[in-house]
Formats: C-alpha cells, sequence, structure tokens
C-alpha cells in the first residue's frame, strides 16, 4: 500500500514542485516504486521533465473531469522507479472546471488514487499555491502533508493558518491526515537571515522540522530550464545530496509501515 | 484620474508582493498620491507594514462582502502619500466567499474604485498566484496590467497563459486594458541564468520588458520580516534604488495622462 504525501502551502514559489519532483525521483532512485502527480494547474511537473506532446497527452485535468482510466494517463519517466501524472490544464477556463469539479466531489481524487494504490510505495502530490478546492481535495486523498518554508522568509499566520486547514479537513473528512514535516528550502546559510528563520521555525514545529535542510543554489534555480531532475542532471551536486538525504530520511521514518 | 495598475502573475513567488509595496512606497516618495490594495487573501501586503490590528479591522473582505464603505478600510501609512488597503481575510472559507463573490459579480471591484479614482495618482492592486476569479475581477478594475518575472526561470507556456487570459478579459470586460510591462525580478547578475533569462524574455516581449531591472539581494529578502517598505529601512540599498527607478520609469511612460 502506497504512502501518499501532499506537498502544500498557499506561499507561492517557496519549493513545492521542485521538492516534489527532486524528492519523487530521489524515493525512485532508492528503488522505491513511486508516482508523481501535478496536481498544479501552473503545470509546474510538466515542465520540470522532457515528455514528449504524445506522453504529455492526457493528464490531471483527463483524470478528473473526462474520466479517462489512470492506467492511459500515467507516463513512465527516464528514472527507473518513477512514474508521473502530469498537469495538463491548458487554460483558466480548464483550471476553473477543474477547481469546480473537485469542489463539488471532494473526494474524486482520493477514489482515483485508490485503484492504484497497490502499485506503488510512494505518491507524492503537488499542490498548487492556495488552500482552495484543489488543494483541499488532494488533502483528503493523502495520508500526510509535507510544507515547504522557505528559508529566507517564514510568516507565522501562513503556517498558522494551514495547520488549521489540514485539522479542518482531518476532522471532516480524513482522519488519518497526519504531517510528514516542514521542509526548509533555499536556505542561504551565509546571512543572518536564513540562521534566523530556521530557529524560528524550530521553536514553532519542533519535532516536525526535518533535519535534511535544502539549500539556496543556482543549480536548483536553473533545473526547471534543463528539464531533467537534479539527480539525473548532477548527482554530485549539492542540491542532489540534500534531495536524497531528505528521501532517506522519509523512508527510515516511514520503514515499518 | 487615478492610472489603476494590476500586479498579477500565476506563478508563486516572482515577487508580486514585493513590487506591489515598493513601487506603490516609491511612487508616493516622488509626491503622487497612490493606494496600495492587497487583493491577495495570503495577507502579503498587510505583513509588509506594522499596521495596529485597530487599523488592520478592515479589508478588502469587508468591502466586497460586507459592502464598507471604501473611506472606514483605508489605512493612512507612514510614507505622507501612500494610503493601504489590506487584505484582512482570516480563513480559507473567507477565501472560498471572497472568490464566490468576486465570481458572482466580476465587476464589483471596478464599482469600488469608481468612488476614488479621483483621490489618488495610482492604484496598485495586489493579485494572489492565480488567474482564477479574484485576478480576473481585479484585472477588470484595472488600466494595465504588470508582469512580474523571476529571473531565474521563465517559463514560455505560463506566460503564454497569461497574455491570453489577459486578451480574454479585454475582449469581453475591459478593452482599454493594456500591458505596462514585464518586470525582471530577483535577478542574480554573477550567474548565466540571469542572463539567459533577460535575453529570452527581451526576444519575446522587446518593448515590453522594463528597462528596469530588480537585482536579487539580501535586504529585499529581509523586508517582509523588517515590515517596512526598503526605501523606509534602507534607502540606499540596490532594492530600493531599483524600485524608485521603476517608479521613474512609470511615470514619464504615463507623463501624458
Ligand atoms: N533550493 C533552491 N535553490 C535555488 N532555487 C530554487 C530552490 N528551490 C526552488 N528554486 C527555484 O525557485 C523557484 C520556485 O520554486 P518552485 O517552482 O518549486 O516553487 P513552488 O512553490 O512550486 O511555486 P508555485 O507556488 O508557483 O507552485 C523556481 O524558479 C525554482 O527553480
Ligand atoms: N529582489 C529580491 N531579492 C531577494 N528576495 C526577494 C526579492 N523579491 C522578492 N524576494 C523574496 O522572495 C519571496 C517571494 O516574494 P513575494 O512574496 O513578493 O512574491 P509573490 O509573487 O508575491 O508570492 P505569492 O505568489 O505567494 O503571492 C519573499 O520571501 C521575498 O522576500
Ligand atoms: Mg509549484
Ligand atoms: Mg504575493
Amino acid at each position: 500500500m502506497a504512502k501518499i504525501l501532499a506537498v502544500v502551502s498557499q506561499k507561492g514559489g517557496v519549493g513545492k514542485t521542485t521538492t516534489s519532483v527532486n524528492l519523487a525521483a530521489s524515493i525512485a532512485a532508492l528503488e522505491m516504486r513511486t508516482l508523481l502527480i501535478g496536481i498544479d494547474p501552473q503545470c509546474g511537473v510538466s515542465s520540470s521533465f522532457n515528455f514528449t506532446s504524445r506522453e504529455n497527452k492526457y493528464g490531471i485535468y483527463d483524470l478528473v473531469y473526462y474520466k479517462v482510466p489512470i492506467v492511459e494517463v500515467i507516463i513512465h519517466s527516464e528514472i527507473k522507479f518513477l512514474d508521473v501524472i502530469v498537469s495538463n490544464v491548458k487554460s483558466s477556463s480548464e483550471e476553473d472546471i477543474l477547481n469546480q469539479t473537485m469542489k463539488a466531489n471532494k473526494f474524486c481524487l482520493k477514489e482515483i488514487l485508490a485503484e492504484v494504490v497497490k502499485f506503488y510505495d510512494y505518491i507524492i502530490l503537488d499542490c498548487p499555491p492556495s488552500l482552495g478546492a484543489i488543494s483541499i481535495s488532494t488533502m483528503i486523498a493523502a495520508d500526510s502533508i509535507l510544507i515547504p518554508v522557505q528559508g529566507e522568509y517564514y510568516s507565522k499566520e501562513s503556517l498558522a493558518r494551514l495547520l488549521q486547514t489540514a485539522k479542518e479537513v482531518s476532522s471532516m473528512y480524513n482522519p488519518s491526515l497526519t504531517i510528514e514535516g516542514v521542509l526548509l528550502t533555499m536556505v542561504d546559510f551565509r546571512t543572518n537571515l536564513g540562521k534566523k528563520v530556521c530557529e524560528d521555525i524550530r521553536k514553532a514545529m519542533g519535532e516536525k522540522v526535518f533535519s535534511t535542510i535544502i539549500p539556496r543554489t543556482v543549480k536548483l534555480a536553473e533545473a526547471p530550464m534543463i528539464k531533467k531532475p537534479i539527480i539525473l542532471s548532477d548527482i554530485n551536486s549539492k542540491g542532489a545530496m540534500a534531495y536524497l538525504s531528505l528521501a532517506q530520511e522519509i523512508l527510515a521514518k516511514n520503514e515499518e509501515r
């Protein structure tokens, strides 16, 4: 039975897509069967790989709205144990339709994933920068949430709002939803700001903060332009090592599954 | 008659709030009467100032949903010519209500701003990271849109989708909507990536790209923690000079108004 992880934050540009893509690739590199799904209508996941237009033909929109069978939508990536479903939403009206469909049936994603949980060890869901219907329905389908926090800016109010929403989702729709952890991303160790945010977060979230910290590196900033997960483009870089260590930390925590 | 500028991008973390706050503060420093409105339910604008809870009492939510008179909601900031309206959305259910209200009456923001355009020279609107009902209704109320593009990552698809949405808004609801310009933000001049993105953007958008480029600086990354626009916390910093030069560029372009 796969562990389903949703990567969520309503704050934009904190590294949700970068974390989803590189964590999924790293878990697959550790030989765990992994499915990465780009739920975010901004198509961040599809622009992180070099899939052909034939491979990208179907995506989350077809799955949820046209009810295309999930096996038609799954793309086998060049990493052995990594499969991907992209978000192929092509316009804001399609985004609106996806939003309305997931608002009308909050459990639609959970029902779709139920068909494939037995084929995978981990399923990673990349969410849009909001706490609207798409993110809510994704949290209903998930076992736990991973919250990226940018190492240069930490807002107590926005973390509190996210935790409150997760609590509401768990009390109303998904009692087993837990917090996998808070991940510090884009941390620049040379500045005082980086050190201060790490301290503030550990004070607020204690044990829940992953010991792995993702540093700000040029190679991770470039990764979307190269259209490859960092473990494929530069396995020895600081970014690749950080995401591999995060994957190991998550596997160790979930070993008893 | 005020010029109404919406700062829009569906990509998260590209510098929409940083640009709205610092551009509004810089235009006010040039002695133009300026109103900054935080439309984004994530409250980015309110966390960029140090307003008291009494001042923050009302916001865009009260304006649009409870129809509180706009003069009750306007906050006079410590910068002489700068007034602010914050987004005081406190939960995801309030965010949903705001979304539904602006979807039901796309012109609600335009009707509200019509009451105050005569009191200001510039009105700056900070949008959420999406192209849903809130951003659409904001583009209907605006004269032009300013599009921040992060200097480390430029996606042709996501810029194309934004331009397409702006074209649809202008053909259906707001024929006078124009593009004020594309602003390169967080540019790191030391890397090849920064230079490549600047070249790609100028190729795609030519004249529409502002000659002012906003560099990536630690002081701008810290600004949300200091809760002050950068021209107040450090007028001599590269970030403050860049936003002042952007303000001058926009005023010069709109001089004939
Ligand atoms: N550790 C890092 N070091 C440097 N740059 C990074 C790092 N992580 C992410 N980035 C860059 O920061 C930008 C934002 O990252 P990303 O798109 O993953 O965030 P997001 O939270 O998914 O954004 P959105 O809210 O739009 O979905 C991208 O340009 C990415 O390349
Ligand atoms: N020029 C800059 N140099 C360094 N850091 C910057 C710069 N501009 C913005 N930042 C930082 O990048 C982060 C994202 O900026 P900001 O919040 O303005 O983006 P946004 O587009 O409004 O995000 P959202 O999509 O969540 O609304 C913030 O932590 C901010 O401090
Ligand atoms: Mg993303
Ligand atoms: Mg913002």
